[in-house]
């Protein structure tokens, strides 16, 4: 499935 | 990316900066708190192990090599280079309060059961709770440097504005993540008899001292 999050953020 | 991702990481980046020049020039670590530096650059090491598997952009790259170098940094100041103007014993704080019931959350509640997802879970729980050690040792001196203030002022407003961020992100682009939602709510509450102490006395020209 898609990522719930994305780790783009800091 | 928004103006309230943007500019809560510049706060943090900036509250990150002060705490380091503070310590630098004044050559000292006294009412700074040994161990949420040490919490904190868990929280960076165990939260940007995807460095080492996934590019994201030259800013995200960046901005989590800053963080981590400069948490070290601040851990390497206070227990090696100016170890003696440590106040270990006002930093009393029991961190194994914090680290083994948030461990065990992550373990329980992630977004998928792998290493390096349950690390990022964790680093976003203990990050919640990572300046408790901080907040302790000021109620327990009564009373914190100016400096020491704004550090935690820009510290707090950094996960205050990524909350504003979550909330765009979720009105513009669907994307909603309740971990970190939920940990930085957490965070941000943690903050807010600071945020009022900072807004009633520093702000207004005093020093942050809590009554007796």
């Amino acid at each position: 499935g898609s990522p719930v999050h994305s780790k783009d953020e800091l | 990316m928004n103006v309230f991702r943007l500019t809560g990481d510049l706060s943090h980046l900036a509250a990150i900066i002060i705490l380091l020049l503070k310590i630098w020039k004044s050559r000292s670590c006294a009412g700074i708190s040994g161990k949420s530096q040490i919490l904190f650059a868990v929280v960076f090491t165990t939260r940007y192990l995807d460095l080492l598997t996934s590019f994201i952009s030259l800013y995200n790259t960046s901005m989590k090599l800053i963080y981590i170098g400069c948490a070290y940094a601040t851990v390497y100041l206070i227990y090696m280079k100016f170890r003696a103007t440590y106040d270990g014993n006002h930093d009393s704080f029991r961190v194994e309060f914090l680290v083994v019931p948030v461990g065990g959350l992550a373990v329980l509640i992630n977004h998928n059961f792998s290493l390096m997802e349950i690390l990022w879970t964790f680093s976003i729980y203990l990050e919640s709770v990572a300046i408790l050690p901080q907040l302790f040792m000021i109620s327990k001196t009564g009373e914190a440097e100016t400096i020491t203030t704004h550090y935690l002022f820009c510290l707090g407003l950094y996960r205050a504005l990524y909350l504003l961020n979550w909330i765009w992100r979720y009105y513009f682009e669907g994307f909603l993540d309740m971990i970190a939602i939920l940990a930085g709510l957490v965070q941000t509450i943690l903050y807010c008899d600071f945020f009022y102490l900072y807004v009633t006395k520093v702000l207004k020209g005093k020093k942050l001292s809590l009554p007796a």
